[in-house]
């Protein structure tokens, strides 16, 4: 199912995959994702960016913008960010 | 700063840490001093031990690792996510893996492998990520240099809530510790934390630092302990020679090394090879006896009695300090024999203790020992 969550800019496709990446591996509870939860993963999706925002400092918006994927796409570590 | 739910964390402050897996972008030996200094960052704020082993299970495993190896959290390649770590707890916990598909670094030019270890071990220690963008702990990369590197205030506040602080236990997060400097060589309030005839020289230990004194008393100045001693890096509880076996023992926390001369013969073992009870935890000073071949432990109030012949504790023991050396002050913290007489080092002061007399003969300040 195509992801819905709005868009605050022109944001390119693989940009999109790249934080619904980021987002599940460190936002969020670990496991396979079944296609059902597909159309609830839209809400969950702009959940997750606001926990991120949040987390970062950033404007939390729940949208994904340039500021937010420029942190996506910084070099880190590995572990979650909420301790879980 | 975060800690994981349930606040996991080691119960022990001595941990054992091995690299069972190295990176072909670096040399073992700026591994090992990378993940030295890694650990080093943390030991320098809380009362923490780090003891490198080289086979066997550890505490803490490092390896560099690439794609999917085997913990679920497969890695991906160049930059992306550069290591993760476990939180404490058995088997996997605290546990390091660093993704070996990156360009590791001593320097700035890729990723500083200091700089991921120093975070990984934070993790490894029981903290989660902070959300204060100068926290060492912070999620996304930020190059530190190695040398004179200080833990920002949040990273010291979160471990010392874990472990409390240097030296005093679980109390109130205090101000970052200031690095570990050389000690004040003529502080006359020094105090050592060992000593030990070894081969013709006498070493005195304080904290990363040891003074090296030949007979005659030269001017002489503090060295690391790491430079000689890179297992031991610091704060020594006892150490004590056996001259005729060429022999020289070690203590930290639970453990021990030999060595001849200044060469560690094998991995640390545990002091209760030498028949300690288990409820003894680390040794506060050892000192053998040359005439009787017996090696004395002291461990808080008590002490014990150590056969080097029959190699085995003597019966009856422990017994109270204070019954058998009197005139000796204050807690023992390190003790020596020279010249058929025990030298007994209690904070500032050294107690010249003469057996045949069973009595103190002299006193002078522990530093009058390296010069001052």
């Amino acid at each position: 199912a195509p992801l819905r969550f709005t868009l605050s800019q022109p944001i390119h496709w693989k940009d999109i995959y790249t934080a619904k990446e980021y987002l599940d591996k460190y936002y969020s509870d670990r496991g396979t994702m079944r296609v059902a939860e597909m159309v609830a993963d839209d809400v969950s999706m702009s959940r997750k960016i606001r926990k991120m925002q949040k987390f970062f400092g950033l404007q939390v918006t729940g949208k994904l913008d340039h500021s937010t994927l420029a942190v996506m796409q910084k070099p880190r570590c590995g572990m979650p960010d909420l301790a879980n | 700063y975060h800690v994981f739910p349930g606040e996991p964390k080691w119960q022990r402050s001595s941990l054992t840490y091995r690299i069972t897996k190295y990176t072909s972008s670096l040399s073992t030996q700026d591994v090992d001093r990378a993940v030295d200094l890694g650990l080093k960052a943390w030991s320098d704020a809380a009362p923490l031990n780090f003891i490198k082993t080289t086979q066997g299970e550890a505490d803490i495993m490092i390896s560099f690792e690439s794609g999917d190896h085997g913990d679920s959290y497969p890695f991906d390649g160049p930059r992306g996510t550069l290591a993760h770590a476990f939180a404490p707890g058995e088997g996997l916990g605290g546990d390091t893996h660093f993704d070996n598909a990156e360009r590791w670094t001593t320097g700035k030019n890729g990723f500083n492998l200091f700089t991921v270890a120093a975070h990984e071990f934070g993790h490894a220690l029981g903290l989660g990520h902070s959300s204060d963008p100068s926290a060492l702990m912070y999620p996304t990369y930020r190059y530190q240099h190695p040398i004179g590197f200080q833990l920002p205030t949040d990273d010291v506040k979160g471990i010392q809530a874990l472990y409390g602080t240097k030296g005093i236990g679980k109390e109130k997060p205090m101000a970052p510790q200031q690095p570990a400097n050389k000690p004040d060589q003529c502080d006359p309030n020094l105090s050592f934390d060992a000593v030990t005839v070894l081969g013709n020289e006498l070493l005195f230990f304080k904290e990363r630092s040891f003074w090296r004194r030949q007979a005659p008393l030269t001017n002489i100045g503090p060295s690391p302990i790491a430079s000689s001693f890179p297992q031991l890096m610091s704060n020594v509880d006892a150490a004590y020679e056996v001259a005729e076996q060429g022999t020289a023992y070690f203590f930290k926390g639970p453990h021990y090394w030999a060595t001849r001369g200044l060469q560690m013969q094998g991995h640390p073992r545990t002091i209760y090879d030498f028949g300690f009870p288990r409820h003894v935890q680390k040794i506060d000073a050892a000192v053998h006896l040359k005439n009787s071949r017996k090696t004395l432990f002291f461990v808080g109030d008590d002490y014990y009695s150590y056969d080097e012949t029959k190699r085995e504790m003597e019966d009856d023991y422990p017994k109270s300090i204070d019954d058998e050396f009197t005139g000796v002050e204050g807690n023992i913290d390190a003790a020596v024999e020279v010249n058929g007489f025990i030298y007994f080092f209690s904070g500032p002061k050294a107690y010249k203790y003469d057996t045949e007399k069973e009595d103190v003969v002299n006193i002078v300040k522990s530093s009058s020992w390296i010069g001052c």
